[in-house]
């Protein structure tokens, strides 16, 4: 039950949307495209999760870029800092990923903050997990490069996503 | 070499930190006056979760860890 939120919040289906709101002016838009859907691609590989983009609408996912005061009642800090937060699970701005457009995000440079390290984290929060005080694990609150070509979920986060969902049924 | 206390802008970062990170909050009633202070427990709690000496103290190594970039997402659960 450590890797959960306190509610239990989880997704009641396998099948799980998620919208691009905007774009940070960092990257590409098919940088920015790429890394939120290798992010994704983290979580669906080692459970039942599997992810549809929707361009309209709501999704349950909605993911956007923002700084300082964005919308909800958690402000940006400006650069460092801060990079970014998410939501767990359900209705409305719940399962949303919001990123620190203050920040320089990157796509596969060391530079910055690289966007699928940093979306890989903060989708594990939309999917209902909390931190881990595991240094190696993805959902360690303190953001560490590692080269993005050679990623691989480390062990206390598949424990955590696979406690809530199950493994993948296709593997 | 003696340690130097932390400087004003520490005390003000590390406020901030165990308020949006580890649910410190305005001491009020009994507990403010018994015991080590709400923020010593909570300065003893976040060292304790990042795996760093526990003196409840602002000692270098935690004002670091408070430094570092992170996820906004709070360490501990309401």
């Amino acid at each position: 039950s450590r890797f959960t939120t306190f509610d239990n919040r989880k997704w009641q289906t396998n099948q799980v949307t998620y919208r691009i709101e905007n774009y940070t002016p960092d990257m590409s838009v098919a940088e920015v495209d790429n890394s939120i859907e290798r992010a994704l691609q983290v979580w669906a590989k080692v459970s039942p999760l599997r992810f549809t983009r929707i361009y309209s609408g709501t999704a349950d996912i909605m993911i956007s870029f923002g700084t300082r005061n964005h919308g909800d009642s958690y402000p940006f800090d400006g650069p460092d800092g801060t990079l970014a937060h998410a939501f767990s699970p359900g209705p409305d701005i719940e399962g949303d990923a919001h990123f620190d457009d203050d920040e320089y995000f990157t796509f596969s440079s060391t530079r910055g903050y690289n966007l699928f390290l940093v979306a890989a984290h903060e989708l594990g929060h939309s999917l209902g997990l909390s931190h881990s005080n595991d240094p190696g694990a993805l959902m360690y609150p303190v953001y560490s490069y590692t080269d993005p070509s050679t990623f691989s979920l480390p062990r206390d986060d598949v424990n955590g996503i696979q406690y809530i969902y199950g493994p993948n049924p296709d593997v | 070499l003696p340690i130097s206390p932390p400087t004003e802008e520490d005390e003000v970062l590390a406020e901030t930190y165990l308020k949006r990170f580890f649910n410190l909050t305005e001491e009020t009633g009994p507990t403010a006056r018994r015991g080590p202070s709400q923020r010593s427990r909570k300065v003893s709690e976040m060292q304790t979760f990042f795996g760093l000496q526990v003196t409840g103290t602002l000692d270098a190594e935690t004002v670091t860890m408070m430094k570092k970039p992170r996820c906004g997402v709070p360490d501990v659960q309401p």
